[in-house]
């Protein structure tokens, strides 16, 4: 149709037969830059907080240009759609304006461990980044997982929470281990973000080495008497995979082409 | 140029009395203002639904986007009522001369615009792709 709702004479106004709608989907499909209609597994038909995270990304990037098409406002202000995971800082804005894609990494494998021998607790993470298109570049990565308010034991306690990227595992003893950490109060509520931008990159250029992350939890309490008890991630309130939807643990990655992409004839 | 007299004669002979502001300035630009105005290269609208492609499983949004396309006649004078490329109206004055083997310009998108994909992979990750000319703004003779 035309602008007028009139049907363009040079348009050919008929059904397309089952061939020809297959033709076209794989056309449209290679506009998109796939190879083939992906088949998702969304657990429960409903989204948890990667692709809720993901459709507050786009809904800031389309209010953004339809924002510059009307020629209203061109400024990046943080959305705020609680529960799910937000954009919290500008310097996020700053990644999403600069990127030509964002993907968000399901979490394939989440093992609670306790390690008895060190009186240690942690919990295993994987995603999987070897579906990343060629020519595609990381400018920054994010683990993000959600804490809640724990009970009233811990209240004024603070915990430091370490995050470690698995750099090499051995067959009788612990693994080697690159640490992120950060100290939080036990009472804090909200999404934890750790960079692993440099993580990142070396599980896309060298796959063999994602062996994924660890988590672990320990006191550091002002008021506790039991600084550097290890505990584990439920006692301090991290959402796990069998917590809500909105709140399980995910990665997101930033990236930037820095290759041309030609599309091949077919 | 001794090349279109022919042709000439043909637009003369089907050409009616000017009107208005055409008056004086030739047949070509009577015959344009008439039936021609509707077949002249413009944007038409054309909407690229991803719900009636079935595709809702795997696109979080948009629903589909106006992709839009560019159809229509590069009639002399190019510039008179369009977004016409300097090489565009010297491709008229040749077609003009010679239009058995000079085409007349294309009528092509002047202005592109991006859109945003979100979207599932086949391991249920979520991707979010800025697609650069995927959107026709306005359409010219090429």
């Amino acid at each position: 149709l035309d602008g007028n709702n009139e049907v363009h004479p040079g348009f050919i106004h008929r059904r397309l037969r089952t061939h020809e709608k297959r033709e076209m989907q794989k056309e449209i499909l290679s506009i998109l830059g796939l190879p083939h209609r992906p088949r998702p597994h969304p657990p429960h038909g409903k989204y948890n907080s990667a692709p809720l995270f993901m459709l507050d990304l786009y809904n800031t990037i389309s209010n953004e240009e339809k924002s510059r098409v009307e020629g209203i406002v061109d400024r990046y202000e943080p959305m705020q759609t609680t529960p799910s995971p937000s954009l919290a800082t500008y310097q996020e804005s700053a990644f999403l304006n600069d990127a030509d894609m964002v993907m968000s990494f399901v979490n394939l494998g989440e093992n609670e461990l306790f390690l008895s021998g060190q009186r240690r607790h942690h919990k295993e993470f994987k995603f999987n980044l070897s579906q990343i298109p060629e020519g595609e570049a990381v400018t920054a990565a994010e683990f993000r997982l959600y804490k809640e308010c724990v009970s009233r034991a811990f209240r004024n306690d603070t915990f430091l929470v370490k995050v470690y990227q698995v750099v090499k595992e051995h067959p009788h003893r612990e693994a080697d281990f690159f640490l992120l950490e950060r100290r939080l109060w036990a009472s804090e509520e909200g999404w934890l973000e750790f960079d692993i931008t440099a993580t990142s990159n070396l599980w896309v250029m060298s796959p063999a080495h994602n062996l994924g992350l660890q988590v672990s939890v320990e006191t550091s309490g002002a008021v506790s008497s039991e600084t550097g008890r290890s505990i584990g991630s439920k006692e301090a309130g991290l959402a796990g995979r069998d917590g809500a939807l909105e709140k399980q643990p995910f990665m997101v990655a930033f990236f930037k082409v820095s290759e041309v992409h030609i599309r091949s004839a077919r | 140029s001794a090349g279109g007299g022919k042709r000439r004669q043909q637009n003369r002979n089907r050409s009616t009395q000017p009107q208005d502001g055409s008056r004086g300035l030739g047949p070509a630009v009577a015959d344009y203002n008439s039936s021609d105005q509707k077949t002249a290269c413009r944007r038409h609208e054309l909407f690229v639904s991803f719900r009636e492609l079935g595709w809702q499983d795997w696109i979080i949004a948009p629903e589909g986007y106006a992709a839009n396309y560019c159809d229509g006649e590069c009639s002399f004078p190019l510039n008179a009522h369009m977004n016409a490329t300097n090489h565009a109206i010297v491709q008229t004055l040749v077609h003009l001369m010679n239009p058995e083997n000079v085409p007349k310009p294309c009528c092509a998108p002047t202005k592109l615009h991006a859109i945003s994909v979100l979207y599932f992979d086949d391991n249920s990750n979520v991707i979010l792709k800025k697609y650069k000319n995927m959107v026709v703004r306005a359409c010219g003779c090429h």
